[in-house]
């Protein structure tokens, strides 16, 4: 059922249920900055793919915080977006595209730049402060 | 390129690997064929070699399409979104998300401009560099890369790509090492990708 020979094969009913996914939700965090609500399934996305940690122990809040920042930091590093921490048109649009499921970051570091290893830690739970290090 | 931490990859005596199809899925010939020739382009440039059998359990890489909640903590999340994924050697797990639209021709543009269409192909030339050790890439035009736009079919490994797993199991006495062609040489089109990036 869900192999085509073409894209012209696939049923216009599938196409036109199957356009948007639910990533797409992220298109309404455009521009957001620090103090805006409402990102804690952007966090949960971050995590899955490993620039959050997966051992975090401590419950996702919708607030924009440092665990965010860092999180966005590290991923527009991985992709060669500007890196300014936010959610700026180009990161958003970037977040959507369909990808592979495997993380980017394994254990806290990430591999992507060449040898070049960014280590992300948690400094305590305490205040939820967020580190991101150039090795 | 990069790779998993540890440098997991295939053991010395195991790099004549077979693979096999969840019989569950009742794959074509034809969708079965698309793997074949994925697996045929990380051959041509290393010693490993692919066979396909039939014996599923026993087989070094298994393949399978499934939906939702499959069973290895990773579950997949309807269409879009996460396409695939692989683990690191040896496991051999290859698993896809059955709610795709995979276009198994190559046939994936010119004619719709946003579609939720995605190569088949293009998805596992990917996902074969997890299963041999291979992370993912920063290199946009590398198959290592971790996304992959609807519409766009990208299956030529790049230097990037052929790099890596050379480091990891050395060069096909028949490769000739030529560099692969430029990237508008290359197997490559896309219709929704631009629009989606």
């Amino acid at each position: 059922e869900f192999f085509f020979p073409n894209v012209t094969g696939i049923p216009p009913s599938r196409l036109l249920n199957t356009t948007r996914n639910l990533w797409d939700a992220f298109r309404n965090f455009t521009g957001c900055r620090p103090g805006v609500d409402g990102l804690y399934k952007l966090k949960q996305y971050f995590q899955r793919f490993g620039y959050i940690p997966e051992n975090f122990s401590g419950n996702f809040t919708d607030d924009f915080d440092d665990i965010l920042r860092h999180a966005i930091e590290m991923y527009q590093r991985n992709f060669r977006l500007n890196v300014s921490g936010e959610l700026d048109e180009l990161t958003v649009r970037h977040l959507v595209i369909p990808r592979c499921g495997n993380p980017d970051i394994v254990n806290g570091s990430s591999a992507m730049h060449g040898g070049k290893k960014y280590e992300v830690n948690f400094a305590g739970r305490r205040g939820q402060r967020f580190h991101a290090l150039k090795r | 390129y990069s790779l998993f931490p540890g440098e997991p990859r295939w053991p010395e005596d195991r790099r004549q690997l077979t693979y096999a199809f969840d019989p569950r899925n009742a794959l074509t010939e034809e969708v079965k064929g698309v793997f074949g020739r994925a697996f045929a382009r990380w051959a041509a440039v290393t010693k490993l070699t692919f066979t396909r059998v039939e014996t599923f359990p026993d087989s070094d890489i298994t393949i399978g399409f499934y939906t939702g909640d499959h069973g290895d903590g990773e579950p997949f999340d309807g269409v879009l979104g996460t396409l695939a994924h692989a683990f690191s050697p040896p496991s051999g797990r290859f698993h896809l998300d059955s709610d795709e639209n995979w276009v198994v021709s190559g046939d994936v543009g010119g004619i719709l401009s946003m579609t939720s269409a995605v190569d088949l192909e293009s998805v596992a030339v990917h996902e074969i560099g997890h299963l041999l050790g291979l992370g993912h890439s920063t290199i946009e035009d590398s198959i290592m890369y971790p996304t992959i736009s609807t519409g766009r079919r990208k299956v030529e490994l790049t230097r990037d790509d052929i790099d890596g797993i050379q480091y990891l199991y050395g060069t096909n006495p028949n490769f000739n090492g030529s560099s692969p062609p430029s990237t508008q040489q290359r197997e490559s089109s896309d219709f929704g990708g631009v629009g989606r990036m």
